[in-house]
C-alpha cells in the first residue's frame, strides 16, 4: 500500500542520507552561530507527523512561537544524473510555554504532503478515509524502519499528534509548546 | 501497491513543481551561454526509466557520448518547513551515433532507486521478481499522470527501456544513441 512505500522512500531517499551527517552540520552551525545548540538532544531532526496530513510551507506562519533563524550547511550528492543535488535543513527557535527558547531543526515529513495531494486527487484513488489509516501506517512503518537503523540512531525525533479534531492554530499550539 | 505511490510522489512533489518552471529556466540558461539549446524538442527534462531500476548517480560515468554542462539556474521554495527548498536539473551534451550534438536536461526517475534499494531489503518485503512489474507500472503510472497534466504539457520526454537483459554498459550505449 502507498504509506508502507512512501516510508521506506523517506527513509532510503533521503532520512539515511541527511540524519548521519546532521551532528557534523550542526556542530559547523555552532562554531558559526556562537554555540547556540548547546545541549545533545537538540540537534536532532524533528519530524513532524500531523495525522491529518496537512502540512504547511512555513512553520512560522502556523504557530509564532516557532521562529525560523538560518539554514543549517548544506549536503551536496551527486544522485541519479543530477549533479551536487542540494539537500538542506532549517533551524528554529522554539519558546515552549514556561518561556524557555530551544534551538533544533524541525520540518514536516514530506510524503504527508503526498498523501494529503492524492487524497484531492480521484483519479489517484485515494479517499480522505484512507487518508488517516495511511498516515497512521506512514508512522508505524518509518518508525519501525528508523529504530532498526544504526546510522540514524539518536540523529531524529518522530514528532507525531493528531490535529484533526481541533482547529489547526490550536493544534499546533498544543503540540509545540507542550514538547 | 508501492510504484502507485512513487509515480505520484514523483509527480506531486516534484515534476509539478519544476516542469512548468523549466522553460524559464532554460531561456536564462540559455541567455547566459551563447544560445546553445536551439530547439524546443531539446527543452523537455528527459526522465531515464531503465527496468532493471539500476540507476547511476553520474551519467558521464556510464555512457561517455553524455557529458555534463553545467546546472540550469536555480529553483527555491519553502516547503514542509524547509525555507528555500532547492530543486535543481543538470544540462547534458549528447553526441549520437552519427555524431549529431544535442543539448538537454537528463535524469534518472529517482524513485526507481527506492524500487531497487527496497528489492535488497528484506524487511521492506519486496522481492526483486516484484521490482520488474513495480517498475514497468511506475512507468504507466507516471506516464497516464502526465498525460492528464496541463501544467506539465510538452516539457518532458519518458525515456523507458529495458536494460535487464545486456549488461549495463551496452544498454545504455545502444538506449542513449538510438535518440
Ligand atoms: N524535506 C525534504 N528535503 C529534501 O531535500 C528531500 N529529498 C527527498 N525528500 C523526500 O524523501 C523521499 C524520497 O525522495 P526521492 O528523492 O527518492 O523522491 C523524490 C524524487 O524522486 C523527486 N524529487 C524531489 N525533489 C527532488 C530534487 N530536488 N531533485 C530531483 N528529484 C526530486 O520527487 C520525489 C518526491 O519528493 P518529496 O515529496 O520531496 O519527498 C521525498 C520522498 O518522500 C526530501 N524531503
Amino acid at each position: 500500500n502507498v504509506a508502507h512505500g512512501l516510508a521506506w522512500s523517506f527513509y532510503l531517499g533521503y532520512l539515511k542520507l541527511v540524519l548521519p551527517n546532521l551532528k557534523k552540520a550542526v556542530s559547523s552551525f555552532n562554531k558559526e552561530n556562537s554555540n547556540l545548540l548547546c545541549c545533545e538532544e537538540i540537534c536532532k531532526l524533528h519530524i513532524l507527523i500531523p495525522l491529518s496530513c496537512r502540512i504547511h510551507s512555513n512553520l512560522s506562519e502556523v504557530d509564532s512561537n516557532i521562529q525560523f533563524v538560518k539554514e543549517l550547511p548544506l549536503l551536496q550528492i551527486d544522485r541519479a544524473g543530477v549533479k551536487g543535488r542540494v539537500y538542506k535543513n532549517s533551524m528554529y527557535r522554539i519558546v515552549d510555554e514556561d518561556g524557555r527558547l530551544y534551538y533544533c531543526p524541525v520540518e514536516y515529513a514530506t510524503p504527508l504532503h503526498t498523501l494529503y495531494a492524492m487524497s484531492g486527487t480521484t483519479s489517484a484513488g485515494f479517499s480522505s478515509e484512507d487518508r488517516l489509516l495511511q498516515a497512521k501506517l506512514f508512522y508505524t512503518t518509518l518508525k519501525d524502519i528508523l529504530e532498526n537503523s544504526l546510522d540514524c540512531r539518536n540523529c531524529y525525533r518522530l514528532v507525531v499528534y493528531d490535529d484533526s479534531a481541533i482547529s489547526e492554530d490550536e493544534a499546533q499550539n498544543i503540540h509545540f509548546l507542550s514538547r
